[in-house]
Formats: structure tokens, sequence, C-alpha cells
């Protein structure tokens, strides 16, 4: 569907504004690590589609677990978010957004804020172990 | 700015590349200029020209709108939610949802209420380009690459991050006086994600 511009878009192919792909995520918000919520399997769909959860099971449990806590994070973290690993209103709010579908986490590799941290350890700086 | 893993790009025996449109869509000009000018924005900071050919099966670019299941693992998903998607090097496939509302012009001045759904056509298109020359995602929210848009927004200019990032993989015009340019907050727009 073209358009000129936006005032050009007939009523008819508004959608709901319920309808979006991602919308039912805001169900989610204040859901913590330990929570068991209906429907939370499809977020971690969401997750494992853009990199953030490896290595899809044959289906997601809705148990906020380890490993959506651990994606959750590193999403905050890609997003200049609040690294706080809870579902609050401005993460959702990124989450919902339409976005590119290439995946921010190639091959387990992570780009973006995450990834860049670890390039400058390696380039440029020494680190100690403590 | 970052790269795909390995760091593909378009070898320099390469750097004139050609783009088709999926013969299927039978886009308009006004559809294919859009492309056009987004391809103008990365070659005006790189050695690389992008020629629009006829044959799609010879073209380095392949450009197409389908929807949902379209062969390549990657459905779309109908309107919002993923918007499109597009191959590192030298893969050379972008994919648009044919089920958004695609705005010509998505000038945020122009926003109702209908722009919630609307998505700029040409936004997108400069970003899934960055994609197809090997740029991955960034996590500066005013770069090109950052990997979300808001709808009846409009952020087609090229930020320092997205031409330092493409200038290290291609280095940058020779044609040019300078090697990058300045991003202005006019055609920005007043996307929330930047």
């Amino acid at each position: 569907h073209f358009f000129p511009n936006i005032t050009s878009i007939p009523p008819s192919f508004l959608p709901n504004a319920t309808t979006g792909a991602w919308n039912a995520f805001h169900n989610f918000a204040g859901c913590h690590p330990g929570e068991k919520v209906d429907g939370l399997a499809k977020l971690k769909q969401y997750f494992n589609r853009f990199g953030y959860i490896p290595n899809s099971p044959s289906n997601f449990s809705d148990d906020f677990d380890d490993a959506l806590e651990s994606a959750l994070k590193e999403y905050q973290l890609n997003f200049n978010l609040n690294t706080s690993g809870v579902l609050d209103e401005s993460t959702l709010q990124q989450i919902v957004r339409p976005r590119c579908g290439v995946a921010d986490i190639i091959n387990g590799t992570s780009t973006m804020n995450s990834g860049k941290a670890a390039s400058l350890t390696t380039g440029h700086f020494h680190t100690v172990g403590h | 700015y970052t790269f795909f893993p390995g760091t593909p790009k378009w070898p320099s025996s390469n750097l004139d590349l050609t783009y088709a449109f999926f013969p299927g869509n039978q886009l308009t000009d006004s559809v294919k200029a859009i492309f056009s000018r987004a391809f103008d924005r990365w070659a005006a900071v790189t050695p690389l020209t992008f020629t629009e050919t006829a044959s799609f099966s010879s073209a380095d670019l392949k450009i197409g709108f389908f929807s949902g299941d379209h062969g390549d693992g990657e459905p779309f998903d109908g309107q919002m939610g993923t918007l499109a998607h597009a191959f590192s090097p030298t893969n050379g496939h972008f994919h648009l949802d044919g089920d958004e509302n695609w705005v010509l012009d998505g000038d945020s001045s122009s926003l109702t209420s209908s722009s919630t759904s609307a998505i700029d056509l040409e936004s997108v298109a400069v970003h899934e380009i960055g994609h197809l020359l090997g740029l991955g995602h960034s996590s500066v929210e005013e770069s090109i690459m950052f990997p979300t848009i808001s709808s009846g927004s409009k952020k087609i200019v090229l930020a320092s991050d997205d031409i330092q990032g493409i200038q290290v993989l291609y280095g940058g015009n020779p044609n040019s006086n300078s090697s990058s340019t300045t991003t202005t907050g006019e055609e920005r727009g007043t996307s929330d994600s930047g």
C-alpha cells in the first residue's frame, strides 16, 4: 500500500489500535523474574527472533526465567534503557515499536552497545581480573 | 556502528553496484525514485555507485515487496511489527513488508491520527541499504542504523555514526570535498527513538 503522504491514508487502511503485531506485550508491564504470566512465551519468541535468546526450544514457557531476564537486560543495554531486567514501561514502548527484521545479535555475536563494550576491552584497554 | 559477523563487504572489484525491483510489484516511478534517493545518500559518502537495471536476475541488489512467508525463512507479520529486512554482502536481497502503509513522504509535520500506521518508505530504505552494504545495527539513537522507527516519523539523513561505519568498510567518496556530511534536525523528524 503506497500513499503520497500521511494524510492520504484512508480510514479503511488503519489497523485497530489493539491489533498491532506486538501490542499485546503491553500487558506484561511490571513483570519481573520469577513470575509466570500467560503469553510470556510470545515475548521470548520475540527476543529469540532478534537474537537475544539463542537456541530456541521447541516451545517457550510462560515463566519469567533467567534466559528472559538475561535477554531483557541485554536488550535494555542495546537500546540505552535502564538495565533493570524488569519489563518497565519505557522498555515495553521500545519493544512494541516497528522495527527492522534483521536481528540485533547474530550467531551469538552481540552488536550495538554490548558489542562495543567488548571490542573496547580487547582493542585498547588492559584489564585485570579481581 | 557495527558490522555483521565476519565483516562482509562488497569487494573492491565491484563497487559499482546495480539494483533492480521485483517485476511482480510493478512499482511506479515515484516509488522507485524513493530508493534512488536512498542510494544517493550512501553513494555521497563512499566510493560506491548505484545504478538501476531492468534485469532483476543479474542485479547485485534485488528489491521487492512481499507479504507473509515469502520463502527466505523470515516471514513478514502484517501491519507494523517487522517492516523490512536485508541481507549482508554479497547476498543483495532487500525485502519490504507489502502489508505496511508505506508513505512516500512521511513528513512528520503532517502528523495525524492516521500516522499510527504510516511508515516512511525512504527512512526504511536508507536503513536497509546500510545492511546491504555491511552495516549492522547501532545503539546510537540518532543514527540511521538504529533498529526501530516510530510510525509517522522520517529519518533519512546519515548520522556521523553511520558515515564513520560505512567509511571503515569502503573509505570516503573520492569525488567529495568532505568525507562526511552533517545532520540536520529538520530532516530528522520527531521520532521518539531519535
